[in-house]
């Protein structure tokens, strides 16, 4: 995934299984977004990898003040790459117990 | 640790806490 400065981690053991799992989301490099990022700590939600699209989050993150929304796009983007590589890494479990 | 909570209009809830310690002594 591209480094876009916004880090997204699991913030629990993915099981392969629950449709919602806990991610944890925090800025490593505050130069690479454009707007002024308060928080200096760690965000952890929970995301339905089922349902919810990552750029609907990153827009609620901006509406609760933690990013500008010039930097909507990225922080979207930052979870989309960490629910890609959790949906990948479920895949490959499965084919894999197959 | 400090943890603040936030939570948005739609309903979801964003807890705020220390950055994971290992993630920092990378840099």
């Amino acid at each position: 995934a591209e480094d876009t400065g916004v880090r997204v981690e699991l913030a629990e053991e993915d099981d392969g299984k629950k449709a919602s799992i806990a991610l944890k989301l925090w800025v490593e490099d505050h130069k690479k977004l454009k707007g002024k990022y308060k928080e200096s700590g760690a965000i952890e939600f929970t995301f339905d990898l089922e349902k919810e699209v990552p750029e609907v989050v990153a827009q609620e993150m901006v509406e609760s003040g933690f990013f500008h929304e010039s930097d909507a796009k990225t922080v979207g983007k930052s979870i989309r790459d960490r629910v890609a590589l959790i949906k990948w890494r479920r895949e490959r479990t499965v084919s894999a117990a197959v | 640790s400090a943890t603040a909570q936030v939570v948005h209009s739609a309903g979801r809830r964003f807890i705020v806490s220390p950055v994971p310690e290992a993630r920092l002594k990378e840099h």
